[in-house]
C-alpha cells in the first residue's frame, strides 16, 4: 500500500464530513482537532461533548499540545475499538503521533486516519458511511478498500 | 476501441461494490 496516497485519498474521505474547522491538509490536520470532530460525529456516545472538551482548540501552535491532543485521539480509538465495537487490533503500526505534531508527517497521520477510518466503517452507523465511501471517487474508494482491508487482517 | 480497458473499469467498479456490499452486510463486532 502506497501510504502516501492513502493520506491523501483519506484526507479526501474526511470531506464527506460537515466539520467547522481546516481539514484539507496535513498541517491543518495535525493539531487533532478536525479528527476529534469527526470521532464526536461518528460515536457521540463515545466520544462524547466532554471527551470533545478536553481536546484543545485554542492557540494549538505549539507541537506539544498537538502531540496531547494526538495522544488523546488514539487512545480514544483504541479504547473504543476494545469496549465497543470488541475489537483488539494486533501487529498493527501505531501511528507515531510525535511525528504527526512536530511535521505532519504524511505516513504517520495516514495510519492515524485509516483507525479512525476503521471506526467508521464499524459504528452503529457505519451503513451511511460506507455508502458515503461508495459514492466517492473510484480511485478514493480503492485507497479505502486497501485501509480497510489492511486494518480487517490485523483484528 | 478498447475493449479490455473499458472490462477491466467494469471489473473494478464490481470488485469495488462487491466489497463494500459485503462490509455493509458484515455483522459488527460490538458486544450485545
Amino acid at each position: 500500500m502506497d501510504r502516501e496516497v492513502l493520506c491523501e485519498s483519506l484526507i479526501v474521505w474526511l470531506e464527506t464530513f460537515n466539520l467547522d474547522v481546516p481539514h484539507g491538509n496535513a498541517e491543518e490536520l495535525s493539531d487533532g482537532i478536525a479528527m476529534s470532530k469527526v470521532l464526536h460525529q461518528i460515536a457521540p456516545d463515545y466520544f462524547t461533548d466532554s471527551w470533545l472538551s478536553r481536546v484543545k482548540t485554542e492557540d494549538v501552535t505549539n507541537w506539544r499540545l498537538k502531540v496531547s491532543n494526538l495522544k488523546k485521539i488514539l487512545k480514544g480509538i483504541l479504547e473504543y475499538n476494545i469496549e465497543i465495537l470488541g475489537i483488539q487490533i494486533h501487529d498493527f503500526q501505531m501511528p507515531d503521533v510525535n511525528a504527526i505534531g512536530e511535521s505532519s508527517n504524511h505516513i504517520e497521520l495516514g495510519r492515524l486516519l485509516q483507525l479512525i477510518l476503521g471506526c467508521a466503517v464499524n459504528c452503529t452507523e457505519k451503513q451511511e458511511y460506507i455508502q458515503r465511501i461508495m459514492s466517492m471517487e473510484e480511485s478514493v474508494q480503492h485507497a479505502v478498500m486497501t485501509a480497510i482491508q489492511e486494518l480487517m487482517t490485523k483484528e | 476501441e478498447n475493449k479490455a480497458g473499458a472490462g477491466g473499469a467494469a471489473t473494478s467498479e464490481g470488485m469495488l461494490a462487491n466489497f463494500f456490499n459485503s462490509l455493509l452486510n458484515k455483522k459488527s463486532g460490538a458486544p450485545g
